[in-house]
């Protein structure tokens, strides 16, 4: 399972 | 979210709206890059394409079309408000930044975390927000003119690029898994280019304050 790419920084 | 973020997030906020207001207020965008002001706004659109799809938080979503709206909205004032835009250096600010925009797609199909549409248009927005400054560099190198680049104006993007690097190393320290390579390192890159433009701006507004003969 690839790690979920989350952009939380603006 | 941290400390170091929040305030980077808040520098950079107020930073855009001195510019805004500024340019509203004097009804004059003398000295400033319409250019540098138009990558702004495309990082914003091309790095916020999950404003709709993905909802991490109401500060996230909020402050991301605050962004695109006060970017956009000094774009429209410097091209189309008809007091404003007659103060444009049109023949001054010739940078060409269609081969930047090139330059950081291609580099964003080679480099980016995942190559779907949203990753390579993120990747694209974050090379593009790191040269973003080299029109506005180029025009105050050409014209010295710090009018509406008001001392406000540098220090709150200083205070953004600083707080940032922070909150990477903060994060680095407190997170396992904290590695955002492709934000660093153009981060690094921008704010060196940053650092650049500051030490112009400190020249500028050196040389005029000597130009301007004691009352």
């Amino acid at each position: 399972e690839e790690a979920e790419i989350d952009h939380d920084e603006l | 979210m941290n400390i170091f973020r929040f305030a980077g997030d808040m520098t950079h906020l107020i930073s855009i709206l001195i510019l805004l207001l500024k340019i509203y207020a004097t009804k004059s965008c003398a000295g400033i890059s319409l250019k540098t002001q138009e990558l702004y706004a495309l990082v914003f659109l091309t790095r916020y394409l999950d404003l709709f799809t993905d909802y991490v938080s109401l500060y996230n979503t909020v402050m991301k079309i605050v962004f695109i709206a006060s970017s956009l909205a000094i774009v429209w004032c410097m091209r189309r408000h008809p007091l404003v835009r007659r103060s444009y250096d049109k023949d001054l600010d010739t940078f060409r930044h269609q081969y930047v925009v090139l330059a950081c797609f291609v580099l964003a199909l080679l480099l980016n975390e995942k190559f779907t549409i949203q990753e390579v248009f993120w990747a694209f927005s974050i090379y593009l927000e790191a040269v973003a400054i080299l029109p506005q560099l180029v025009l105050l190198q050409r014209s010295g003119n710090v009018d509406n680049l008001t001392g406000q104006y540098v220090l709150f993007l200083g205070a953004y690029r600083g707080l940032y690097i922070i909150n990477w190393i903060y994060r680095y320290f407190t997170e396992d898994h904290f590695t955002r390579w492709i934000a660093c390192v153009s981060g690094l890159v921008q704010t060196g280019l940053y650092a650049d433009f500051f030490y112009y701006y400190y020249l500028s507004w050196k040389t005029n304050t000597k130009l301007k003969l004691p009352a």
